[in-house]
């Protein structure tokens, strides 16, 4: 464990409060894609299946219970609770993650670790995660102007896996046997996701007062 | 040398 890693778990621990606080105490998903909670949740539920066997510290199995339960809450709220899922606009919301996810599963099933079945799920959780921001940020980009709660969410998401890069550079140059190459590009691809909406979340937000932020 | 190790990271 290095700070990197443990500021990166903190921020999207951070990602998750800001969430369910909005769509819990506002009432309201308004601006929030339903369809990159579901992503969410299918890599968390994918990815931490070795939760039954891979037993590497009680910190990563706590939070692997938690980023399960957090994504599918969030998911189960937007969907069925009232009165947040009259708040979801599936005609704006309505980005085809097929299309995010059957790539990501060949990809899973050609590129992976050890070419066992976990490892291809692991791998294709990887890659899915890289590009589960995207129907959000697409949502944002019809809707122009960004609502502070949610610009706040999407600032600690792509924090979180900015600061697991540091981690993994660190890690890199730390440790003489570590090797994560599949991590290192999906981490990159997703961290580059971001860079946009970053620029115009650090315009909006200089100086102080909280101007919403725009995208144009 | 360096090798994949098991995932240790969430």
């Amino acid at each position: 464990m290095n700070i990197f890693r443990f500021l990166g778990d903190m921020s999207h621990i951070l990602s998750f409060v800001i969430l369910l606080l909005k769509i819990t105490q506002g009432k309201s998903a308004a601006g929030i894609s339903l369809r990159t909670q579901e992503l969410y949740m299918i890599v968390f539920c994918s990815r931490y299946l070795d939760l039954f066997w891979n037993f590497s510290s009680l910190y990563n199995s706590f939070l692997k219970v938690v980023f399960i339960a957090c994504s599918s809450a969030i998911v189960y709220i937007i969907r069925f609770k009232s009165p947040q899922k009259d708040t979801w606009n599936p005609e704006l919301d309505n980005f085809p993650i097929q299309y995010l996810i059957g790539p990501c599963a060949v990809a899973g099933l050609l590129i992976n670790q050890d070419w066992t079945p976990f490892e291809m799920i692991w791998a294709f959780s990887i890659y899915l995660e890289a590009v589960a921001i995207l129907p959000q940020l697409f949502l944002l980009q019809k809707q122009g102007e960004v609502e502070n709660l949610t610009s706040h969410y999407v600032a600690a998401l792509g924090a979180y896996r900015g600061l697991y890069l540091m981690n993994w550079v660190y890690r890199y140059f730390t440790e003489d046997d570590y090797l994560q190459r599949i991590v290192w590009f999906a981490g990159t691809v997703q961290t580059g996701l971001y860079i946009d909406f970053f620029y115009h979340y650090y315009q909006s937000k200089r100086g102080g007062l909280s101007r919403p932020v725009k995208l144009p | 040398t360096r090798k994949p190790e098991k995932h240790d990271e969430l």
